[in-house]
């Protein structure tokens, strides 16, 4: 892996594994939803159905703009609304075999794209970050 | 610019120029900031003064952080709070003249780095979008 260039390596070689993506269920309440967001510092998060099935994404924005009144936030809708509601189901997918190649066309219009098995099952996420570091180590070698 | 390669530009060739940029003022009550970041989408802008000077970024993290109280998000202290007390200013800041190289390797960590020239007037943003796009170029080309 040291040595490969970005054009040899594939999604699941530079990808965050699943079990260190914050997420959030398609069930949760809003509220539940925004505090995972601001604690851990994410913009935008997964969110998957109790059997880590991948459902959409959810971004501090969706919340937000669900719930700017007329004259206000209205805070108190929080917990009446639930992330599935709200979430974003158009999204692009990748394979942890795809070539990196196909992960960088996806992240340019993308901070990060998830990545599932052909059952649907979430094994991840490839974030941008991941990517500039590769293209940084191609680029001083 | 169309047959360059990202390590002869410089960063002024693919910055988003300042009068595309939203920003807000760093002495806008919070209430007027994330009106603005939930309206623009964006998660994060420039904070600008009076006479157009860099002073930092605020980004809705630092707004929803502020107001997490105990019990719920106290949405209306926003109306008491500043942009200028919440704002970060210890940000990474690049010149026109940069390399694109050096725009990249800023980027690593951070999904937009601010522009400014030597009197610490605003001149745009680098974001992370435009440099995956030119590297993109580079490998197709
Ligand atoms: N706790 C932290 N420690 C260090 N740096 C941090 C950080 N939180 C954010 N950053 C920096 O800010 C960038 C944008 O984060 P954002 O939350 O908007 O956007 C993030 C977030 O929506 C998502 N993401 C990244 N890591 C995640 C994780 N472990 N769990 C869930 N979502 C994640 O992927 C997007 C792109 O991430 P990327 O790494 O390219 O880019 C990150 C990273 O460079
Ligand atoms: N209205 C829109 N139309 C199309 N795509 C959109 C969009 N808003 C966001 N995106 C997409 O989402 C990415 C992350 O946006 P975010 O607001 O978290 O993070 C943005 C935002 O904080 C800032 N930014 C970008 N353009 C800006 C602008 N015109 N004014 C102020 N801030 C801007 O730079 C960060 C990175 O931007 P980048 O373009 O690399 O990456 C953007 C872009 O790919």
């Amino acid at each position: 892996l040291q040595d490969k260039q970005l054009t040899d390596l594939s999604v699941g070689d530079v990808m965050i594994s699943s079990e260190k993506v914050a997420h959030v269920q398609v069930n949760n309440p809003l509220e539940h939803a925004l505090l995972v967001l601001v604690k851990s510092g994410y913009s935008a998060v997964p969110v998957l159905d109790a059997s880590y099935k991948l459902i959409g994404t959810i971004a501090k924005t969706n919340i937000l703009n669900q719930i700017l009144g007329l004259e206000r936030f209205e805070f108190e809708r929080l917990s009446d609304i639930l992330v599935k509601d709200v979430l974003n189901e158009e999204i692009p997918c990748l394979s942890k075999e795809d070539s990196l190649l196909k992960g960088l066309n996806t992240v340019i219009n993308h901070p990060f794209v998830c990545v599932a098995d052909s059952d649907g099952y979430f094994d991840g996420i490839l974030t941008r970050r991941a990517i500039l570091k590769q293209v940084k180590k191609d680029i001083y070698t």
